[in-house]
């Protein structure tokens, strides 16, 4: 699965999703990426989020618009990804990956399985990592 | 506002010959991206040209590359939402389609509806004229590797797809 969440100047919001889905899967099977609140969501007043991970799980926790309550709790973007992948691995034993933006351009790209590639842009910098706790920043 | 892009190539377990390119295609995506947001560009034409960028990439699962069904078949879902009207358009099991993300955004644009699947998909993506695509083009060496590996008895794909506890 791939994705992608940004902020315009404008201060508009948009999130992006696309999957081949599960490997060697069921002819019809459809998993979150399609369903709105669970493989992806966006509202200029909380943020956006694309997640990647294990579908059926994603779904069960409506993991996207999860994401979105904690931040309109006050939760920043990297502490509502946190607690919205930790509540899906103890709840369903799901494990995944998101990325998030809040309306400010503040970000975070979480996961809680062992990588997620990822890669940010913002003021110039490029971030990027794969493993957990990996953040490597270079010029655009 | 500064503009921002975040984008991610799929969690889970990435073998160790494959970290390279799926970093160096993500950070390619984030740059086609950013610089359309760069020159006043739109948040939704950021995160298709990125997501655009990755469907054509063969390292994800998205687009060519896609995984493999059991049926050694490849089916697609894709996703977009515009944060500023909530509006919102999707595909799935969407075949033989190059980029099912530009597709998701049509749906979003041109039709009442959020979401078409399979052939009224297809059907769909051909009224708007997009160009239907053998299948073949879509499947890679190693998405076939992997599924004829996870077709023996026992085999168990979503472990072998989602890896182990981070």
């Amino acid at each position: 699965t791939v994705g992608a969440v940004a902020v315009d100047v404008e201060g508009n919001i948009a999130c992006a999703t696309s999957t081949g889905g599960m490997l060697n899967q069921m002819a019809g099977r459809v998993g979150d990426t399609p369903c709105v609140g669970c493989g992806g969501y966006a509202d200029n007043k909380v943020g956006a989020v694309s997640p990647t991970g294990h579908g059926e799980a994603i779904m069960k926790v409506t993991l996207s618009r999860l994401i979105l309550f904690h931040m309109e709790q006050g939760k920043s973007a990297e502490e509502a990804s946190d607690l919205a992948l930790a509540y899906m691995r103890e709840r369903v034993g799901g494990l995944g990956g998101v990325v998030v933006v809040d309306p400010q351009g503040n970000w975070a790209a979480r996961f809680s399985s062992l990588q997620m590639a990822w890669a940010a842009a913002r003021q110039g910098q490029l971030h990027y990592g794969l493993y957990t706790g990996e953040h490597f920043t270079e010029p655009l | 506002m500064l503009p921002v892009l975040v984008v991610h190539g799929g969690a889970g377990h990435i073998p160790k010959e494959r970290a390279e390119l799926s970093c160096g295609g993500v950070m390619e995506a984030v740059r086609g991206g950013y610089s359309i947001l760069r020159a006043g560009g739109s948040a939704m034409d950021a995160v298709v040209e990125a997501v655009t960028l990755l469907e054509d990439n063969p390292a994800y699962n998205a687009g060519r590359g896609s995984v493999l069904n059991v049926k050694g078949e490849v089916e697609m879902d894709a996703l977009v939402m515009d944060g500023r009207t909530l509006g919102s358009g999707a595909v799935s099991a969407v075949r033989r389609v190059k980029n099912p993300v530009q597709l998701a955004r049509l749906v979003m644009e041109k039709t009442n509806h959020l979401c078409l699947t399979a052939e009224g998909a297809s059907q769909f993506a051909r009224a708007m004229g997009m160009e239907e695509v053998p299948e073949e083009s879509l499947i890679t060496d190693y998405a076939r590797m992997r599924w004829r590996k996870n077709l023996a008895p026992g085999a168990n794909p979503v472990e072998c797809q989602m890896g182990k506890m981070g």
